[in-house]
């Protein structure tokens, strides 16, 4: 049965959407059957393989209010093995319609509940927030994968998201697993990377990832050609951290 | 009367926080009185001040749904010119809580209207989504300013939130007004940032400010120190972007 990881941070732009994408792709390209579902009404998840909004059939939006089964709104990509069920703008007004609605924190996991036999891999990649649409992704998930960039104020947001997540596992999902911290956007030139990533991985200990993913230029361009890095550049500094992130995470499949 | 200008992307970490501080604290230098107000859980503006989350006497959060008068809520600065209402965690809940109250939009404008005669500059940093948040910034201020990271996914938001602010001038705020988009963390070497900027120059025209901030690691820097850049490295690049971004702003006061 597919494990379902959540990815998430409320600190913008710390590249959970790059993380989402090229995590996907990686365990994508070692044959695993993966899906991919934006949460995020930015919509950077489709768009960042390739999908466009006048050619979608269907979008999450469809299933947490609409009705939808999931298994009606997925597009494929340019990879056999990765599925993508997209997000548009209107999921922004999710966040209200869902307030009164019945069991309005569960409608992400009662739709995901059907697929999971069919994929190894579900991955979540969430808004920069923790309203109900990160609610329902961590409420849905067997485990959350922390994109952590190597700067102050995604230090500092750190507590609070982990603060969520006890919350969520204490009232709404148990059974909530930490996947990981991982080390985005490192520069080892700059004073306070350095300090970050010594800071993290004393607290955290074996909770953050050995890989870093490093600050690449390939990983900025590729959205604009709408591939994953391993598509677009396969010798980048940024495909092969996101090589080893993938081995990180099939290494823990119960027969590796 | 002071001039209500709310800085707002949904794209998450293209420098709404960096702009809002840094442009706060250049038009402070140049002895305009501001008021900065935080209108993201995250609180990053407050503690890119040297706020401590301990020390606070009162959030926006109890503007909005506390009933207490901004006038409490003012905090100082190491600058005399400029003073900070901040914003804490509990804040993520005012998005479900403003749902079913009266007048929520108009919340931070009825709460701000008693301080326009007493400053020169009110900034309002927003956070990376157009909830009701978003939406009270934009209908609390005279004119909005984009912060637009050079990179695709931020030029791909640009039209979503085009489209918010129209709907805003349409439905709530018709004096709603463009002060500019800026170009941040601009790095000439990378192909995707020159291509951005010559995208965003042709389309918007002089809607686009001419001061451009380059990415520059002293601006990461300054917030692990609760300092503007101003009074981290005034001789920093970042800095010299900041003084011009104010200079900029200061040239359309009516009698500059
Ligand atoms: N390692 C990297 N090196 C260079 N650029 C990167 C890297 N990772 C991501 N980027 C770029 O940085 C920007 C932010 O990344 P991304 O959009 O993935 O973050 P996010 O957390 O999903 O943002 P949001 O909070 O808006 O959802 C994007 O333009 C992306 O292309
Ligand atoms: N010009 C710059 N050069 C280098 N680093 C920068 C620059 N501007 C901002 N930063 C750093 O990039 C990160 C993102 O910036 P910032 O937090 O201001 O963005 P934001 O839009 O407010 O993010 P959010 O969407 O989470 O509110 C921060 O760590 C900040 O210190
Ligand atoms: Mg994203
Ligand atoms: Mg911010």
């Amino acid at each position: 049965v597919g494990r379902i990881i959540c990815i998430s941070n409320q600190k913008g732009g710390v590249g959970k959407t790059t993380t989402a994408i090229n995590l996907a792709a990686s365990l994508a390209a070692a044959e695993r059957k993966v899906l991919l579902v934006d949460m995020d009404p930015q919509g950077n998840a489709g768009s960042g393989l390739g999908l466009k909004r006048e050619n979608l059939q269907g979008t999450v939006y469809d299933a947490l209010l609409g009705g939808r089964p999931m298994g009606e709104l997925l597009h494929p990509t340019e990879l056999r093995f990765l599925q993508v069920v997209p997000a548009t703008p209107d999921l922004t007004g999710a966040e209200v319609e869902l307030v009164n609605q019945e069991r309005r924190e569960y409608r992400l996991r009662d739709a995901l509940r059907p697929m999971a036999e069919q994929y190894d891999y579900i991955l979540i990649d969430c808004p920069p927030s923790l309203g109900l649409l990160t609610l329902n992704s961590l409420i849905a998930a067997d485990s959350v994968l922390i994109p952590l960039q190597c700067e102050y104020y995604a230090l500092e947001g750190l507590s609070q998201l982990n603060h969520t997540i006890d919350l969520v596992k204490q009232a709404f999902n148990p059974g909530l697993k930490m996947e990981g911290i991982l080390l985005t956007m490192f520069d080892s030139r700059a004073n306070i990377a350095n300090q970050v990533v010594a800071d993290v991985r004393e607290y955290f200990k074996e909770q953050v990832f050995t890989s870093v993913v490093p600050r690449n230029v390939r990983l900025s361009e590729c959205p604009s050609f709408g591939k994953p890095i391993l598509l677009y550049d396969i010798k980048s500094k940024g495909c092969e951290s996101y090589l080893a992130l993938g081995r990180e995470i099939m290494q823990r499949e119960p027969n590796p």
